[in-house]
């Protein structure tokens, strides 16, 4: 997958970092400082559909061309994750105990097209 | 999304940066919020001291390094091995005492789970830090009861009693996992541990309740899988 750069419209991972000392959480969960709220965005045109990420060779590059020329059905493809991994966290929960979970899926890690 | 249905990431791209900015940090908090079983952001009224937090993780720690080295260790269901789960999410807990009543022979300590925890896991272990205050050499008895109000919250129904033969001060454990599992399992959040002692010794916890000794619950949880029939 690729991260987007400032004017990348194909399918992207947009990295968003939320502070948790911004938004004022910081007292209530203990680590880490922060959770990397990354999303998929970005077309995904017909030829690009299936490929994880965007085209970096000529083989993929000729085949999209094929694929483009030929494709009969319209059909929707969607830039989706398709990289994950969990966020740890150590927070407090209501009755101030103390809570350490692994949630599982919530980081992006890479994005592509269905 | 569904035909026709608004895609949360596709509007993004047209609003403001400042805008795309608050409406991410909302999603990032509602996402937390609902992944963690919490209604709320919530207010915390009593933080724990570093202090106590990093010695109950040291304990904790070595709690399980024994476990790790004792060979034939009892594999009834006090001491469960948790094989990750596939996919299911697991909780570790830290609950630390609140004073209760006390007179001179009993010693009441409280340990509060929340609702939300107590729906959505069940418990896998539970063991209870205790750091004893011996009066002198010799050996002390106690008698430990394990406590929780009724669903009603009138009356308080025994989980068990247990008879202690306390030798020297130190950190001792005690499985409470049968106890925090039925205390789930009738919906109840709070587990009272009753501490009773002859008349001449007084306290059998440290006195003054210095943080780094102050005794607590590590419990292991598993959220609860919704239950799945497969018919071959």
């Amino acid at each position: 997958g690729i991260d987007c750069s400032g004017d990348s419209r194909m399918c992207c991972r947009k990295e968003f970092f939320v502070d948790f000392k911004e938004i004022g959480w910081e007292d209530c969960i203990i680590q880490p400082e922060g959770y990397h709220m990354n999303y998929c965005t970005g077309l995904c045109p017909l030829h690009m559909a299936g490929i994880p990420g965007l085209a970096a060779s000529f083989h993929t590059a000729v085949l999209n061309l094929i694929k483009a020329n030929n494709a009969d059905a319209a059909v929707d493809s969607c830039c989706v994750p398709t990289q994950r991994r969990p966020l740890s966290l150590l927070y407090y929960d209501r009755d101030s105990n103390i809570v350490k979970t692994d949630i599982p899926d919530m980081i992006v890690d890479a994005c592509g097209c269905t | 999304t569904p035909k026709g249905v608004w895609c949360p990431a596709c509007g993004l791209a047209a609003l403001a940066p400042t805008v795309q900015r608050d409406v991410l940090i909302t999603m990032a908090k509602q996402s937390i919020l609902s992944k963690l079983h919490l209604p709320d952001r919530p207010n915390i009224t009593q933080p724990t001291s570093r202090g106590a937090l990093l010695n109950a993780l040291h304990r904790m720690r070595a709690q399980r390094m024994d476990m790790a080295v004792s060979p034939g260790m009892p594999l009834d269901g006090s001491i469960l091995h948790l094989r990750p789960g596939m996919g299911v999410q697991e909780y570790e807990i830290l609950s630390f005492a609140k004073s209760g009543s006390s007179t001179s022979r009993t010693v009441r300590l409280h340990f509060h789970f929340t609702r939300e925890l107590a729906r959505s896991t069940e418990i896998l272990q539970a063991t209870l830090y205790l750091f004893w205050a011996v009066p002198g050499p010799g050996t002390h008895p106690v008698t430990m009861r394990l406590l929780h109000p009724d669903p009603m919250g009138l009356n308080m129904t025994m989980a068990s009693e247990t008879q202690l033969e306390v030798q020297r001060a130190g950190w001792a454990t005690l499985d409470v996992g049968r106890a925090v599992q039925s205390l789930f399992g009738q919906g109840s959040q709070r587990l009272t541990v009753e501490l009773e002692v002859a008349e001449d010794w007084g306290s059998p916890l440290l006195a003054g309740h210095s943080d780094s000794h102050w005794p607590f619950v590590a419990a292991r949880a598993r959220a609860r899988t919704t239950h799945r029939v497969q018919r071959r």
